[in-house]
């Protein structure tokens, strides 16, 4: 499960905007 | 220049373009006990650019946390024939990236009328501008 819960972290961050 | 916490004024789509927006946006939403909204959505979006060999484990990983459980925020959100065809397409081996298209669709709808007119008018926002 917590394996599950890294790969959700980084698919969220990968969908947010980079800082500018 | 127009100043950044204006133009999240604008829509929900310029406020969730800006990095400091979005963290205001996650902090009011963690007061209210919705910022799965908010998580949910970024995850429907990096799903959508997600390597296929990565895909089947995450859209588990998607539907277990914020679905399969129908009292959780996002899920009383999202219509029952939504989470049924998201159901479907969780057990394939190769899932369509597009398959969170909807209750993403769905989830935009609620915090647009719902969470982001009152970030809006909250202190935080407020006492931010």
């Amino acid at each position: 499960i917590d394996s599950e819960d890294d790969l959700l972290l980084e698919c969220i961050s990968s969908a947010m905007p980079k800082r500018k | 220049p127009t100043p950044p916490y204006l133009k999240w004024a604008e829509s929900l789509h310029s406020l969730l373009d800006d990095q400091e927006g979005i963290q205001l946006f996650r902090n009011f939403l963690c007061q209210e006990g919705c910022a799965d909204l908010l998580d949910f959505w970024f995850a429907c979006s990096g799903f959508r650019k997600t390597s296929q060999d990565k895909r089947s484990k995450l859209a588990k990983a998607i539907y277990r946390k914020y679905i399969v459980d129908g009292t959780g925020i996002v899920s009383r959100q999202i219509k029952p024939a939504t989470k049924s065809f998201i159901r479907d397409c969780v057990v394939r081996p190769h899932p369509d990236p597009a398959m969170f298209e909807q209750a993403q669709t769905e989830i935009q709808t609620t915090m647009e009328e719902n969470t982001y007119p009152l970030f809006l008018k909250s202190d935080l926002y407020l006492e931010y501008t």
